[in-house]
């Protein structure tokens, strides 16, 4: 059955759309089957991919309000083997619909049971926040990938989303894991985030990715030319980051 | 009778905290009686002026609930003029309970009624979102300020805020005015960074704040140590940027 990793943190621009894009382009290019689910109502993961929001017959808000099935709701991309449930605007209704619903932390997770033997990998792309699209794409998945700026701030929020994640694995997904967490735009002429990685692999030692994605520019480019940081500059140290990353992650995955 | 700013923005880590904190800090400099109402359940805020959040009688949430007056929410700040109303992550629960309860669009502008006479400039730091938080945000003020990074996605987002300022506006709040969108973290050796600017000053003109905040490594050093930048380091370039800041706000408010 398929791995289904969450990219969450509730702290805003820590890198979680730039992860779930250019990490599933990695697991895709060493020929695994992989699904990215849009679950932000922002949709960078989906233009982060080139494609065009409107005009989409189905999304991430028509598969969880059970208005399309998931082979609906997929679209192709550029890269071979890696599928889409793109998102629009319309997901941030989603959160204030889905209030009084029955089941409305498992909705998600019920839409993507078809993806269990389609796919490999599926990595779902999750807003800055710990609402009701983050707690269904918590219970989705069999693992949560937390991607961390070397910034003060992101650290703060640490310790809250660890409580979330526990209570969600207590009362609604006890299969849930940490698969570890990814510190992001790191700087290394910049004391603050020494002092940031420093602190981090102290406090969650072997929790942390070894793999550090470096602050790159070309990261940051490439959305505006429609495609993943490894189509647009696979030579860039932040393309490079994120392929090591994909094979970090099948290790720690294989570890039992 | 106060201004009462909002600092909003969807897209996350764009510099709403960051703006927030220094602004209010530049202004109160300035001589002016000012509250920010730090109104984000992850509480940056809160922790950019070195208050400790376990211990505090009231809260944002508190206020927000009417369990407290704002009298009894506000504490003071290490600066001299500047009062804050802190947040706790209890304030996260409020986004829920409040759906189902009276006007709960109009909470957080009747609870800050008593502000009016009581200061000059309000500044309300909004979380990641266009929630109900935020939307309580935006009822409650005179003026909007977009903080915006120099990034692509960042653009991506401004669309739908401005569609949903619109909404505000029409439905709500008809003395909401957009102050301004203040381009940050300008690295101007960046190509991108150079095109966002020349993008937003040609669709915004003079909706767009002549001063930019450059990207400045100290800026995101003072929340570690508790202060505002313009306190941990007034002469950095970041600093130097939020006093003219502040500069450009007052002739902006004042213009018919
Ligand atoms: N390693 C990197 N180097 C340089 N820029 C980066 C890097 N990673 C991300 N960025 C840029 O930083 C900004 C924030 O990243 P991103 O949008 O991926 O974060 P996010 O956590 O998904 O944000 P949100 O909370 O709004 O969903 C984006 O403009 C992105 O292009
Ligand atoms: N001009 C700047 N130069 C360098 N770093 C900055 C600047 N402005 C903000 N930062 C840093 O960038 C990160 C994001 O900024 P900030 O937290 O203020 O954004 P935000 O919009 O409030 O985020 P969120 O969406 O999570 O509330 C923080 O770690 C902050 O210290
Ligand atoms: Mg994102
Ligand atoms: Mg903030």
């Amino acid at each position: 059955p398929a791995r289904i990793i969450a990219l969450s943190n509730q702290k805003g621009g820590v890198g979680k759309t730039t992860t779930a894009v250019n990490l599933a382009t990695a697991m895709a290019a060493c020929g695994h089957r992989v699904l990215v689910v849009d679950f932000d109502p922002q949709g960078n993961t989906t233009t982060g991919f080139g494609i065009d929001k409107r005009g989409l017959a189905h999304s991430s808000y028509s598969l969880v309000m059970n208005e399309s099935s998931l082979e609906d709701s997929i679209v192709p991309t550029q890269v071979p083997g890696l599928s889409i449930v793109p998102s629009t605007i319309h997901l941030s209704g989603a959160e204030v619909e889905l209030v009084p619903a029955m089941a409305r932390e498992t909705r998600l997770k019920e839409a993507l049971a078809e993806a269990q033997n389609a796919f490999d990998y599926v990595f779902i792309d999750c807003p800055p926040s710990l609402g009701l699209l983050t707690i269904n794409a918590l219970v989705a998945s069999t693992d949560v990938l937390i991607p961390l700026q070397c910034e003060f701030f992101a650290m703060e929020g640490l310790s809250q989303l660890f409580k979330t994640l526990e209570l969600v694995k207590k009362n609604l997904n006890p299969r849930l894991e940490i698969l570890g967490v990814l510190l992001t735009m790191y700087d290394k002429r910049n004391n603050l985030a020494n002092q940031v990685v420093h602190d981090v692999r102290q406090h969650l030692g072997h929790q942390v990715f070894d793999v550090l994605i470096p602050r790159n520019v070309r990261l940051s480019e490439a959305p505006s030319h429609g495609a993943p940081g490894l189509i647009y500059d696979v030579k860039s140290a932040g393309s490079q980051a994120y392929i090591r990353l994909a094979a970090e992650l099948i290790q720690r995955l294989s570890q039992p």
